[in-house]
């Protein structure tokens, strides 16, 4: 999406979002 | 001439195994106190950690360390999913740059996602996530790369034209010494005026250890 709130992110929150790296799949089943 | 070549064969053999010797990662949980000493976590903690270290670790082969391919199951369940950040955090535990993680590299890296972690661990780590050719500074052509890799890899689609606007933006407000990248001072400072960006450096996880794997 290029929403007007993706657009107003700044990089790095962009990556984070979009990267949906979460090491707490370590815990998960 | 022999008795000579036989005394060089003779040596290399000897350092060979020196070598193989120093390559090969303590396995194990070798000294717990240690590791409480050195990290956030409590000797249980280190315990519990381990039976998660166990578990992981012998998901595809049994041998006590966490290879790539386990790193990238025990996230995604599935090692068929490209990640780059998986990858960044995968290299950035290997402290030993030797391809697999043992329990000592695995708890020290875990440690800094720690919810009593200090924050200024979690932004370093988070810095050097981002420092992806390790020279001390994010350049404005490794944010284009993660953010294209990203994209990518969650379907998002977003023009070129609107990425090289969002990355202006960022260096605007990041690059405060205006020399095209992003130093750890700029970096800590960007931080500390979006701590949305180490929402995901702290794992809830890491508090009811004990109580995941008793």
């Amino acid at each position: 999406p290029g929403d007007k709130s993706t657009r107003q992110m700044n990089a790095f929150q962009l990556i984070g979002m979009a990267s949906s790296l979460d090491l707490s799949g370590f815990f998960e089943e | 001439m022999v008795q000579c070549l036989d005394g060089v064969k003779h040596l290399l053999a000897v350092l060979f195994k020196c070598c193989d010797l120093e390559l090969k990662q303590p396995r194990g949980l070798e000294d717990p106190q240690v590791l409480a000493r050195e990290t956030v976590f409590s000797v249980s903690e280190v315990e519990a950690l381990y039976e998660l270290f166990k578990k992981i670790s012998s998901a595809v082969i049994d041998d006590g360390l966490i290879n790539k391919e386990e790193f990238q199951l025990a996230l995604f369940k599935t090692s068929k999913k490209e990640s780059l950040f998986a990858d960044r955090v995968f290299d950035l535990f290997d402290t030993k740059h030797n391809g697999i993680l043992g329990f000592e590299e695995f708890a020290r890296a875990l440690s800094v996602f720690h919810p009593n972690a200090s924050v200024e661990e979690k932004i370093d780590f988070s810095f050097q996530l981002y420092d992806l050719k390790q020279q001390g500074f994010i350049e404005r052509q490794e944010v284009k790369q993660m953010v294209v890799a990203t994209l990518a890899e969650s379907g998002m689609n977003l023009s070129d034209e609107i990425i090289e606007n969002i990355i202006d933006k960022t260096f605007e407000e990041a690059d405060t010494k205006h020399d095209g990248k992003i130093d750890r001072e700029e970096w800590h400072n960007l931080v500390l005026r979006h701590p949305s960006l180490l929402k995901n450096m702290t794992l809830q996880y890491l508090n009811a250890l004990r109580l995941c794997f008793p």
